[in-house]
Protein backbone atom coordinates (compact mmCIF):
# COMPACT_ATOMS: atom_id res chain seq x y z
CA UNK A 1 0.00 0.00 0.00
CA UNK A 2 3.08 2.20 0.33
CA UNK A 3 6.25 2.09 -1.67
CA UNK A 4 9.14 5.20 -1.57
CA UNK A 5 11.61 4.46 -3.92
CA UNK A 6 15.12 6.40 -3.53
CA UNK A 7 13.35 9.18 -1.35
CA UNK A 8 15.89 11.76 -0.50
CA UNK A 9 14.93 14.45 2.17
CA UNK A 10 16.68 17.59 2.96
CA UNK A 11 16.16 20.32 5.28
CA UNK A 12 17.36 23.76 4.59
CA UNK A 13 16.72 26.92 6.21
CA UNK A 14 17.68 30.03 4.10
CA UNK A 15 18.85 32.71 6.78
CA UNK A 16 20.33 30.07 9.23
CA UNK A 17 22.56 28.41 6.93
CA UNK A 18 21.23 24.87 8.23
CA UNK A 19 20.86 22.13 5.93
CA UNK A 20 20.43 18.60 7.46
CA UNK A 21 20.21 15.02 5.01
CA UNK A 22 17.58 13.85 6.98
CA UNK A 23 16.88 10.84 4.35
CA UNK A 24 19.65 9.70 2.70
CA UNK A 25 17.36 7.76 -0.49
CA UNK A 26 15.17 5.30 1.26
CA UNK A 27 13.88 2.94 -0.63
CA UNK A 28 10.68 0.75 1.23
CA UNK A 29 7.62 -0.91 0.26
CA UNK A 30 4.58 -1.77 3.05
CA UNK A 31 1.79 -4.03 2.45
CA UNK A 32 -1.18 -3.49 3.27
CA UNK A 33 -2.40 -4.58 6.45
CA UNK A 34 1.14 -4.48 7.74
CA UNK A 35 2.32 -4.25 11.24
CA UNK A 36 5.20 -2.66 11.25
CA UNK A 37 7.71 -0.55 13.67
CA UNK A 38 10.52 1.91 13.14
CA UNK A 39 13.64 2.11 15.16
CA UNK A 40 16.50 3.56 15.45
CA UNK A 41 19.01 6.13 17.19
CA UNK A 42 17.52 9.60 18.44
CA UNK A 43 17.79 11.58 15.15
CA UNK A 44 18.01 8.99 12.73
CA UNK A 45 15.08 10.43 10.57
CA UNK A 46 12.25 8.55 11.78
CA UNK A 47 10.03 11.46 11.97
CA UNK A 48 10.88 12.53 8.68
CA UNK A 49 10.00 9.41 7.31
CA UNK A 50 6.74 8.80 8.95
CA UNK A 51 5.86 12.66 8.06
CA UNK A 52 6.21 11.91 4.09
CA UNK A 53 4.59 8.69 4.79
CA UNK A 54 1.52 10.48 6.38
CA UNK A 55 1.66 13.06 3.62
CA UNK A 56 2.57 15.58 5.69
CA UNK A 57 5.97 16.60 3.92
CA UNK A 58 7.19 16.07 0.54
CA UNK A 59 10.44 14.60 -0.40
CA UNK A 60 13.35 16.44 -1.70
CA UNK A 61 13.81 13.93 -4.53
CA UNK A 62 12.79 10.14 -5.04
CA UNK A 63 9.03 9.04 -5.27
CA UNK A 64 6.74 8.08 -3.17
CA UNK A 65 3.37 5.74 -4.48
CA UNK A 66 0.57 5.52 -1.98
CA UNK A 67 -2.14 3.17 -3.11
CA UNK A 68 -0.41 2.54 -6.60
CA UNK A 69 -0.94 6.69 -7.03
CA UNK A 70 2.70 9.15 -7.25
CA UNK A 71 1.90 11.43 -4.08
CA UNK A 72 3.21 14.00 -6.11
CA UNK A 73 0.75 14.18 -8.61
CA UNK A 74 -2.03 14.54 -6.44
CA UNK A 75 -3.58 17.86 -5.85
CA UNK A 76 -4.47 19.90 -2.22
CA UNK A 77 -7.89 18.80 -2.74
CA UNK A 78 -7.01 14.79 -3.25
CA UNK A 79 -3.89 15.12 -0.42
CA UNK A 80 -6.43 16.64 1.79
CA UNK A 81 -8.94 13.66 1.15
CA UNK A 82 -6.51 11.02 2.08
CA UNK A 83 -4.96 12.59 4.84
CA UNK A 84 -8.61 13.21 6.34
CA UNK A 85 -9.93 9.74 5.31
CA UNK A 86 -7.26 7.21 5.10
CA UNK A 87 -5.02 8.16 7.22
CA UNK A 88 -4.81 8.58 11.05
CA UNK A 89 -1.52 10.59 12.19
CA UNK A 90 -0.23 10.05 16.07
CA UNK A 91 2.14 12.57 15.89
CA UNK A 92 5.67 12.97 18.56
CA UNK A 93 4.07 16.17 20.29
CA UNK A 94 0.79 15.56 20.07
CA UNK A 95 -0.16 18.72 17.99
CA UNK A 96 -3.02 19.00 19.59
CA UNK A 97 -5.47 22.10 19.42
CA UNK A 98 -4.84 24.14 22.95
CA UNK A 99 -7.94 26.03 23.08
CA UNK A 100 -10.46 23.36 22.22
CA UNK A 101 -11.59 20.48 24.85
CA UNK A 102 -10.15 17.14 24.80
CA UNK A 103 -13.77 16.42 23.20
CA UNK A 104 -14.12 19.31 20.71
CA UNK A 105 -10.44 17.92 19.65
CA UNK A 106 -11.77 14.88 19.00
CA UNK A 107 -14.68 16.28 17.09
CA UNK A 108 -13.11 18.45 14.75
CA UNK A 109 -11.79 15.76 12.12
CA UNK A 110 -14.85 14.20 12.20
CA UNK A 111 -16.55 17.38 11.44
CA UNK A 112 -14.33 17.96 8.26
CA UNK A 113 -15.71 14.54 7.39
CA UNK A 114 -18.91 16.07 7.18
CA UNK A 115 -20.31 13.97 9.63
CA UNK A 116 -23.45 14.80 11.55
CA UNK A 117 -23.47 16.34 15.05
CA UNK A 118 -24.89 13.27 17.15
CA UNK A 119 -22.63 11.10 15.31
CA UNK A 120 -19.81 13.15 16.45
CA UNK A 121 -20.28 13.25 19.67
CA UNK A 122 -21.27 8.96 19.82
CA UNK A 123 -17.85 8.68 18.08
CA UNK A 124 -15.77 11.01 20.36
CA UNK A 125 -17.47 9.75 23.21
CA UNK A 126 -16.72 6.09 22.43
CA UNK A 127 -12.89 6.58 21.62
CA UNK A 128 -12.61 8.95 24.72
CA UNK A 129 -13.48 5.72 26.75
CA UNK A 130 -11.72 3.61 25.07
CA UNK A 131 -7.97 5.44 26.04
CA UNK A 132 -9.53 5.75 29.90
CA UNK A 133 -10.55 9.86 29.63
CA UNK A 134 -13.98 10.03 30.21
CA UNK A 135 -13.77 11.92 33.50
CA UNK A 136 -11.34 14.38 31.42
CA UNK A 137 -13.30 15.22 28.55
CA UNK A 138 -13.94 18.66 29.11
CA UNK A 139 -10.89 19.74 29.89
CA UNK A 140 -8.55 21.63 27.73
CA UNK A 141 -4.92 20.27 26.54
CA UNK A 142 -2.97 22.35 29.12
CA UNK A 143 -4.95 20.65 31.87
CA UNK A 144 -4.23 17.44 31.43
CA UNK A 145 -1.08 15.30 32.15
CA UNK A 146 1.64 14.47 29.53
CA UNK A 147 0.51 10.83 29.15
CA UNK A 148 -3.55 11.90 29.39
CA UNK A 149 -2.41 14.45 26.40
CA UNK A 150 -0.84 11.30 24.14
CA UNK A 151 -3.82 10.04 24.73
CA UNK A 152 -6.16 12.38 23.34
CA UNK A 153 -3.70 12.36 20.07
CA UNK A 154 -3.67 8.48 19.83
CA UNK A 155 -7.70 9.07 19.81
CA UNK A 156 -7.71 11.58 17.71
CA UNK A 157 -5.82 9.61 15.02
CA UNK A 158 -8.42 6.86 15.11
CA UNK A 159 -11.58 9.17 15.10
CA UNK A 160 -12.18 8.96 11.35
CA UNK A 161 -11.22 5.32 11.54
CA UNK A 162 -8.36 5.39 9.04
CA UNK A 163 -6.84 2.58 6.79
CA UNK A 164 -3.33 3.34 7.11
CA UNK A 165 -2.48 4.54 11.33
CA UNK A 166 0.90 5.87 11.34
CA UNK A 167 1.89 6.89 15.07
CA UNK A 168 5.30 8.44 16.48
CA UNK A 169 6.48 7.11 19.86
CA UNK A 170 2.45 6.67 20.85
CA UNK A 171 3.75 5.71 25.03
CA UNK A 172 6.69 7.89 25.59
CA UNK A 173 4.70 9.63 28.25
CA UNK A 174 2.85 6.10 29.49
CA UNK A 175 3.19 3.97 32.20
CA UNK A 176 3.32 0.59 31.19
CA UNK A 177 -0.02 -0.69 32.63
CA UNK A 178 -1.55 2.45 30.03
CA UNK A 179 0.73 1.41 27.09
CA UNK A 180 -0.02 -2.06 26.93
CA UNK A 181 -3.63 -0.69 26.36
CA UNK A 182 -2.84 1.72 23.78
CA UNK A 183 -0.97 -1.43 22.10
CA UNK A 184 -3.72 -3.88 22.41
CA UNK A 185 -5.63 -1.55 20.68
CA UNK A 186 -3.28 -1.07 17.65
CA UNK A 187 -3.26 -5.01 17.42
CA UNK A 188 -6.67 -5.02 17.44
CA UNK A 189 -7.03 -2.47 14.47
CA UNK A 190 -4.37 -4.52 12.56
CA UNK A 191 -6.35 -7.56 13.57
CA UNK A 192 -8.93 -5.49 11.42
CA UNK A 193 -6.90 -5.37 8.30
CA UNK A 194 -5.16 -2.07 9.01
CA UNK A 195 -1.64 -1.29 8.10
CA UNK A 196 0.00 -0.04 11.48
CA UNK A 197 3.15 1.68 11.31
CA UNK A 198 4.71 2.76 14.77
CA UNK A 199 7.63 4.36 15.56
CA UNK A 200 9.44 3.93 19.04
CA UNK A 201 12.04 3.94 20.76
CA UNK A 202 10.61 1.26 23.34
CA UNK A 203 12.13 -2.62 22.37
CA UNK A 204 8.68 -4.13 24.08
CA UNK A 205 6.42 -1.90 21.82
CA UNK A 206 8.52 -2.65 18.59
CA UNK A 207 8.62 -6.55 19.19
CA UNK A 208 4.67 -6.72 18.77
CA UNK A 209 5.13 -6.01 15.24
CA UNK A 210 6.03 -8.48 12.75
CA UNK A 211 8.19 -6.25 11.02
CA UNK A 212 11.16 -3.97 12.22
CA UNK A 213 12.66 -1.39 10.24
CA UNK A 214 15.75 -0.09 11.73
CA UNK A 215 17.11 3.51 10.74
CA UNK A 216 20.15 5.41 10.98
CA UNK A 217 21.42 7.97 9.86
CA UNK A 218 18.69 8.46 7.46
CA UNK A 219 18.65 4.56 5.61
CA UNK A 220 17.93 2.03 6.33
CA UNK A 221 20.30 -0.63 8.36
CA UNK A 222 18.13 -3.47 8.51
CA UNK A 223 14.55 -4.79 7.67
CA UNK A 224 12.54 -8.20 8.75
CA UNK B 1 16.35 19.38 51.86
CA UNK B 2 13.32 19.34 50.40
CA UNK B 3 9.55 18.51 53.06
CA UNK B 4 6.48 18.54 51.75
CA UNK B 5 3.65 18.60 54.83
CA UNK B 6 0.09 17.49 53.92
CA UNK B 7 0.55 19.22 50.68
CA UNK B 8 -3.05 19.38 48.50
CA UNK B 9 -3.20 20.58 45.34
CA UNK B 10 -6.75 21.05 43.67
CA UNK B 11 -6.53 22.61 40.06
CA UNK B 12 -10.20 24.41 39.51
CA UNK B 13 -11.18 25.77 36.10
CA UNK B 14 -13.70 28.90 36.71
CA UNK B 15 -15.41 28.73 33.25
CA UNK B 16 -15.25 25.60 32.79
CA UNK B 17 -16.12 23.97 35.50
CA UNK B 18 -13.15 21.84 36.09
CA UNK B 19 -11.88 20.60 39.37
CA UNK B 20 -9.55 17.96 39.87
CA UNK B 21 -7.86 17.12 43.66
CA UNK B 22 -4.17 16.11 42.15
CA UNK B 23 -2.52 15.82 44.91
CA UNK B 24 -4.20 14.57 48.15
CA UNK B 25 -2.47 15.35 51.40
CA UNK B 26 1.50 14.30 50.81
CA UNK B 27 4.39 14.23 52.98
CA UNK B 28 7.18 13.88 51.89
CA UNK B 29 11.04 14.54 53.38
CA UNK B 30 13.85 14.18 50.85
CA UNK B 31 17.43 14.61 52.41
CA UNK B 32 20.49 16.62 50.88
CA UNK B 33 22.43 14.57 48.07
CA UNK B 34 19.91 11.97 47.77
CA UNK B 35 18.94 10.07 44.54
CA UNK B 36 15.35 9.76 44.39
CA UNK B 37 12.92 8.58 41.48
CA UNK B 38 8.73 9.48 41.51
CA UNK B 39 7.15 6.82 39.72
CA UNK B 40 2.85 6.12 38.67
CA UNK B 41 0.52 6.07 36.78
CA UNK B 42 -0.46 8.84 33.86
CA UNK B 43 -2.50 11.60 35.71
CA UNK B 44 -1.61 10.11 39.34
CA UNK B 45 0.27 13.56 40.21
CA UNK B 46 3.97 13.41 39.02
CA UNK B 47 4.50 15.94 37.37
CA UNK B 48 2.27 18.56 39.83
CA UNK B 49 4.53 17.30 42.71
CA UNK B 50 7.43 18.24 40.77
CA UNK B 51 6.11 21.52 39.72
CA UNK B 52 5.60 22.35 43.53
CA UNK B 53 9.09 20.83 44.56
CA UNK B 54 10.97 23.20 41.81
CA UNK B 55 8.82 26.50 43.13
CA UNK B 56 6.80 26.35 40.09
CA UNK B 57 3.15 26.03 41.37
CA UNK B 58 2.05 26.65 44.65
CA UNK B 59 0.32 24.31 46.96
CA UNK B 60 -3.42 24.08 47.45
CA UNK B 61 -2.98 23.65 51.47
CA UNK B 62 -0.05 21.79 53.70
CA UNK B 63 3.59 23.63 53.91
CA UNK B 64 6.18 23.02 51.10
CA UNK B 65 10.02 23.53 53.16
CA UNK B 66 13.12 24.09 50.72
CA UNK B 67 16.49 24.46 52.79
CA UNK B 68 14.44 24.76 55.77
CA UNK B 69 12.40 27.61 54.42
CA UNK B 70 8.50 27.78 54.22
CA UNK B 71 8.41 28.28 50.68
CA UNK B 72 5.19 30.28 51.01
CA UNK B 73 7.10 32.68 52.78
CA UNK B 74 9.20 33.73 50.29
CA UNK B 75 8.75 36.87 48.09
CA UNK B 76 8.69 36.58 44.55
CA UNK B 77 12.41 37.34 44.00
CA UNK B 78 13.75 35.25 46.73
CA UNK B 79 12.10 32.54 44.60
CA UNK B 80 13.49 33.48 41.38
CA UNK B 81 16.72 33.16 42.99
CA UNK B 82 15.81 30.19 44.04
CA UNK B 83 14.47 28.60 40.40
CA UNK B 84 17.73 30.74 38.66
CA UNK B 85 20.31 29.32 40.85
CA UNK B 86 19.52 26.46 43.08
CA UNK B 87 17.29 24.32 41.25
CA UNK B 88 17.41 22.87 37.41
CA UNK B 89 14.13 22.07 36.08
CA UNK B 90 13.46 19.73 32.97
CA UNK B 91 9.99 19.84 32.25
CA UNK B 92 7.93 16.78 30.25
CA UNK B 93 7.18 19.21 27.26
CA UNK B 94 10.62 20.70 27.53
CA UNK B 95 9.49 24.42 27.22
CA UNK B 96 12.27 25.40 25.28
CA UNK B 97 12.20 29.13 23.42
CA UNK B 98 10.64 28.43 19.83
CA UNK B 99 12.78 31.77 18.78
CA UNK B 100 15.95 31.22 19.74
CA UNK B 101 19.04 28.90 18.61
CA UNK B 102 19.91 25.66 20.96
CA UNK B 103 23.05 27.99 21.58
CA UNK B 104 20.57 30.77 22.28
CA UNK B 105 18.31 28.58 24.82
CA UNK B 106 21.10 27.68 26.63
CA UNK B 107 22.78 31.08 26.84
CA UNK B 108 19.73 32.45 28.45
CA UNK B 109 19.54 31.30 32.29
CA UNK B 110 23.92 32.22 32.38
CA UNK B 111 23.03 35.85 31.07
CA UNK B 112 20.15 35.94 33.86
CA UNK B 113 22.43 34.94 36.37
CA UNK B 114 24.61 37.30 35.43
CA UNK B 115 27.51 35.43 33.86
CA UNK B 116 29.75 37.40 31.09
CA UNK B 117 29.35 36.52 27.26
CA UNK B 118 32.53 34.54 27.04
CA UNK B 119 31.94 32.61 29.95
CA UNK B 120 28.36 31.68 28.73
CA UNK B 121 29.21 30.93 25.42
CA UNK B 122 31.96 28.42 26.79
CA UNK B 123 29.52 26.93 29.32
CA UNK B 124 26.70 26.32 26.60
CA UNK B 125 28.86 24.79 24.14
CA UNK B 126 30.27 22.59 26.97
CA UNK B 127 26.46 21.38 27.62
CA UNK B 128 25.63 21.02 24.17
CA UNK B 129 28.46 18.44 23.88
CA UNK B 130 27.77 16.72 26.87
CA UNK B 131 24.68 15.74 25.48
CA UNK B 132 25.76 15.42 22.04
CA UNK B 133 24.45 18.22 19.74
CA UNK B 134 27.32 20.01 18.88
CA UNK B 135 26.33 19.81 15.35
CA UNK B 136 22.83 21.26 15.96
CA UNK B 137 23.56 24.25 18.18
CA UNK B 138 22.41 26.71 15.52
CA UNK B 139 19.23 25.25 14.83
CA UNK B 140 15.86 26.24 16.36
CA UNK B 141 13.92 23.83 18.44
CA UNK B 142 11.38 23.16 15.47
CA UNK B 143 14.34 22.32 13.14
CA UNK B 144 15.14 18.95 16.00
CA UNK B 145 14.21 15.51 16.08
CA UNK B 146 11.80 14.61 19.48
CA UNK B 147 15.10 13.61 21.45
CA UNK B 148 17.06 16.11 20.48
CA UNK B 149 14.95 18.88 22.18
CA UNK B 150 14.29 16.98 25.08
CA UNK B 151 18.30 16.86 25.02
CA UNK B 152 18.31 20.44 24.58
CA UNK B 153 15.99 20.55 27.93
CA UNK B 154 18.24 18.67 29.81
CA UNK B 155 21.18 20.43 29.00
CA UNK B 156 19.37 23.82 29.87
CA UNK B 157 18.70 22.47 33.21
CA UNK B 158 22.20 21.72 34.12
CA UNK B 159 23.54 24.96 32.56
CA UNK B 160 23.52 26.85 35.95
CA UNK B 161 25.23 23.85 37.81
CA UNK B 162 21.93 23.24 40.27
CA UNK B 163 21.89 22.02 43.45
CA UNK B 164 18.55 20.46 43.07
CA UNK B 165 17.73 18.92 39.82
CA UNK B 166 14.46 17.90 39.07
CA UNK B 167 13.64 15.72 36.08
CA UNK B 168 10.45 14.94 34.19
CA UNK B 169 10.71 12.09 32.16
CA UNK B 170 13.74 12.81 30.78
CA UNK B 171 14.46 10.18 28.25
CA UNK B 172 10.66 9.58 27.23
CA UNK B 173 12.12 10.51 23.67
CA UNK B 174 15.25 8.68 23.48
CA UNK B 175 16.63 5.30 22.46
CA UNK B 176 18.40 3.39 25.15
CA UNK B 177 21.79 4.32 24.49
CA UNK B 178 20.93 8.11 24.49
CA UNK B 179 19.34 7.92 27.39
CA UNK B 180 21.95 5.43 28.93
CA UNK B 181 24.34 8.56 28.09
CA UNK B 182 21.79 11.03 29.89
CA UNK B 183 21.42 9.19 32.52
CA UNK B 184 25.39 8.36 33.54
CA UNK B 185 25.46 12.06 33.21
CA UNK B 186 22.70 12.35 36.19
CA UNK B 187 24.52 9.65 37.93
CA UNK B 188 27.83 11.75 37.97
CA UNK B 189 25.91 15.05 39.32
CA UNK B 190 24.37 13.09 41.66
CA UNK B 191 27.93 11.64 42.70
CA UNK B 192 29.13 15.27 42.92
CA UNK B 193 26.33 15.90 45.84
CA UNK B 194 23.87 17.08 44.19
CA UNK B 195 20.04 16.06 44.59
CA UNK B 196 18.62 14.62 41.85
CA UNK B 197 14.91 13.49 41.54
CA UNK B 198 13.67 12.04 38.19
CA UNK B 199 10.02 11.46 37.32
CA UNK B 200 9.88 8.48 35.07
CA UNK B 201 7.29 5.87 33.76
CA UNK B 202 10.62 3.44 32.70
CA UNK B 203 11.50 1.32 35.29
CA UNK B 204 14.90 0.58 34.38
CA UNK B 205 15.25 4.50 34.99
CA UNK B 206 14.08 4.31 38.80
CA UNK B 207 16.04 1.15 39.55
CA UNK B 208 19.54 3.29 39.08
CA UNK B 209 18.07 5.93 42.14
CA UNK B 210 18.97 4.56 45.44
CA UNK B 211 14.99 5.40 46.28
CA UNK B 212 11.49 4.83 44.54
CA UNK B 213 8.45 7.11 45.55
CA UNK B 214 4.98 5.59 44.05
CA UNK B 215 2.35 7.72 43.46
CA UNK B 216 -1.12 6.67 42.78
CA UNK B 217 -4.07 9.21 42.40
CA UNK B 218 -2.22 11.62 44.27
CA UNK B 219 -0.88 9.77 47.05
CA UNK B 220 1.92 8.11 48.39
CA UNK B 221 1.46 4.40 47.71
CA UNK B 222 5.06 2.90 48.70
CA UNK B 223 8.48 4.83 49.05
CA UNK B 224 11.47 3.12 49.85
N1 LIG C 1 -4.14 22.72 34.88
C1 LIG C 1 -4.88 21.65 35.22
N2 LIG C 1 -6.21 21.77 35.40
C2 LIG C 1 -6.96 20.71 35.73
N3 LIG C 1 -6.49 19.48 35.95
C3 LIG C 1 -5.16 19.28 35.77
C4 LIG C 1 -4.29 20.33 35.39
N4 LIG C 1 -3.03 19.83 35.28
C5 LIG C 1 -3.12 18.52 35.58
N5 LIG C 1 -4.40 18.19 35.88
C6 LIG C 1 -4.89 16.88 36.30
O1 LIG C 1 -4.18 16.53 37.50
C7 LIG C 1 -3.83 15.14 37.49
C8 LIG C 1 -2.34 14.98 37.73
O2 LIG C 1 -1.63 15.53 36.66
P1 LIG C 1 -0.05 15.32 36.52
O3 LIG C 1 0.38 16.11 35.32
O4 LIG C 1 0.62 15.64 37.80
O5 LIG C 1 0.05 13.75 36.26
P2 LIG C 1 1.34 12.86 35.94
O6 LIG C 1 1.46 11.84 37.01
O7 LIG C 1 2.52 13.72 35.66
O8 LIG C 1 0.89 12.11 34.61
P3 LIG C 1 1.74 11.64 33.31
O9 LIG C 1 2.48 10.43 33.75
O10 LIG C 1 0.64 11.32 32.34
O11 LIG C 1 2.60 12.77 32.89
C9 LIG C 1 -4.26 14.58 36.14
O12 LIG C 1 -5.38 13.74 36.32
C10 LIG C 1 -4.61 15.80 35.29
O13 LIG C 1 -5.77 15.60 34.48
N1 LIG D 1 12.95 21.41 10.21
C1 LIG D 1 14.20 20.90 10.30
N2 LIG D 1 15.24 21.63 9.88
C2 LIG D 1 16.50 21.14 9.97
N3 LIG D 1 16.81 19.92 10.44
C3 LIG D 1 15.80 19.15 10.88
C4 LIG D 1 14.45 19.59 10.85
N4 LIG D 1 13.67 18.60 11.38
C5 LIG D 1 14.51 17.59 11.72
N5 LIG D 1 15.78 17.92 11.42
C6 LIG D 1 16.96 17.07 11.59
O1 LIG D 1 16.74 15.89 10.82
C7 LIG D 1 17.22 14.74 11.53
C8 LIG D 1 16.12 13.69 11.60
O2 LIG D 1 15.06 14.20 12.39
P1 LIG D 1 13.85 13.27 12.85
O3 LIG D 1 12.89 14.14 13.60
O4 LIG D 1 13.31 12.52 11.68
O5 LIG D 1 14.58 12.23 13.81
P2 LIG D 1 13.96 11.05 14.71
O6 LIG D 1 14.56 9.79 14.27
O7 LIG D 1 12.47 11.15 14.74
O8 LIG D 1 14.53 11.39 16.15
P3 LIG D 1 13.89 11.22 17.62
O9 LIG D 1 14.00 9.77 17.93
O10 LIG D 1 14.82 12.06 18.46
O11 LIG D 1 12.49 11.74 17.61
C9 LIG D 1 17.67 15.21 12.90
O12 LIG D 1 19.08 15.15 12.97
C10 LIG D 1 17.16 16.64 13.01
O13 LIG D 1 18.09 17.51 13.65
MG1 LIG E 1 11.09 11.67 16.20
MG1 LIG F 1 3.59 14.14 33.95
Amino acid sequence: VVRLDNVVKIYRTPGAGVEVCALRGLTLSIQRGEYAAIVGPSGSGKSTLLNILGCLDRPTSGTYWLDDRDVSRLDDDELSDIRGRRIGFVFQSFNLIPTQTVLENLETPLFYQGRPPRERRAQALALIEKVGLTDRHHHRPHELSGGQQQRVAIARALVNDPAILLADEPTGNLDSKTGVLILEQLDELNAQGRTVIIVSHDINVAKRCRRIIELRDGQIYSDG
